[in-house]
């Protein structure tokens, strides 16, 4: 039931 | 040297029991700015991020930025010895591998003391720039956990859309499926009671209901809960803590295969 994407892959790490 | 001193300290210990069942081990990164957290859960698919400000203590003094990590379970047993009314001061030394939480009963009659040890976490800090966002609900909390309870007993994932006609909660599974509407309704005795909806473009994503269940258990820091949803970003679950600051929950979405 679709594909769960995660944090990371919206925001960068500081 | 540090030494922060809540005098509701009741609001430190619904911020534990918020957060230890989604985060097991966190920096707590105190500052004159606050003592703050950012963490994510183990699959990296849901953050928290946690601010109470500086301001919002009786007694704050943090001489330098320091960062501790503290497993939250064991943070949460500590504070669960401590009264709802108690009053809680976080003392630490610099270089101290230690931390101690006081618990000062309200009349001054029993003051007890818990020396937790700390650890070193090697964690992830991310940026998070302000984002503008399509629609933004402002709901009551428990309406809210109600929602996500009920909808968890039907699918696994649930669909929220905002568009003009206000926003639905929807999910499917194996019995059968389940829509929840909630239209703007300002006209309510008390502002909590309020679910006001801010629309710049229609939006609809999927959420895991696991996680939106895990985000509820925040519910008894804040009567309004505000949900924040752009087509390309993780969702924004915000409970304010009353003067001081806010727990975030930001959860990624799940797209079509």
């Amino acid at each position: 039931k679709g594909v769960q994407l995660i944090i990371t892959e919206f925001y960068r790490s500081t | 040297m540090l030494e922060l001193r809540l005098v509701q300290g009741s609001l430190l210990k619904k911020v534990l029991e918020a957060i230890k069942d989604l985060v097991t081990d966190a920096n707590f990164d105190c500052s004159a700015t606050g003592f703050s957290l950012q963490a994510m859960d183990s699959s990296h698919v849901a953050l928290v991020a946690l601010l109470l400000r500086s301001e919002g203590f009786e007694h704050y003094r943090c001489d330098r930025n320091i960062s501790m990590g503290m497993n939250l379970n064991n943070m949460s047993k500590m504070l669960k010895c401590a009264g709802n009314d108690d009053i809680i001061t976080i003392k630490g030394d610099d270089g101290s591998d230690t931390i101690t939480f006081m618990f000062e009963s309200p009349t001054q009659d029993k003051i007890a003391d818990f020396e937790m040890k700390l650890m070193d976490i090697d964690s992830e800090h991310l940026g998070i720039p302000e984002a503008e966002y399509h629609a933004i609900v402002r709901m009551p909390s428990a309406e809210f956990s109600r929602i996500c309870k009920d909808l968890s007993s039907i699918g696994d994932t649930v669909v929220i859309s905002v568009t003009k006609e206000g926003v639905k909660f929807s999910t499917r599974g194996d019995i059968g499926a389940a829509n929840i509407v909630l239209r703007q309704n300002t006209t309510v005795d008390k502002p909590e009671e309020a679910t006001i909806i801010e629309m710049n473009e229609p939006v609809s994503l999927t959420f895991a209901l696991r996680y939106m269940n895990s985000f509820t258990k925040a519910t008894p820091l804040s009567s309004m809960v505000t949900i924040s949803l752009s087509s390309e970003l993780p969702v924004v679950v915000e409970y304010k803590i009353a003067e001081m600051g806010y727990v975030r929950f930001y959860l990624a979405p799940k797209i079509e295969e």
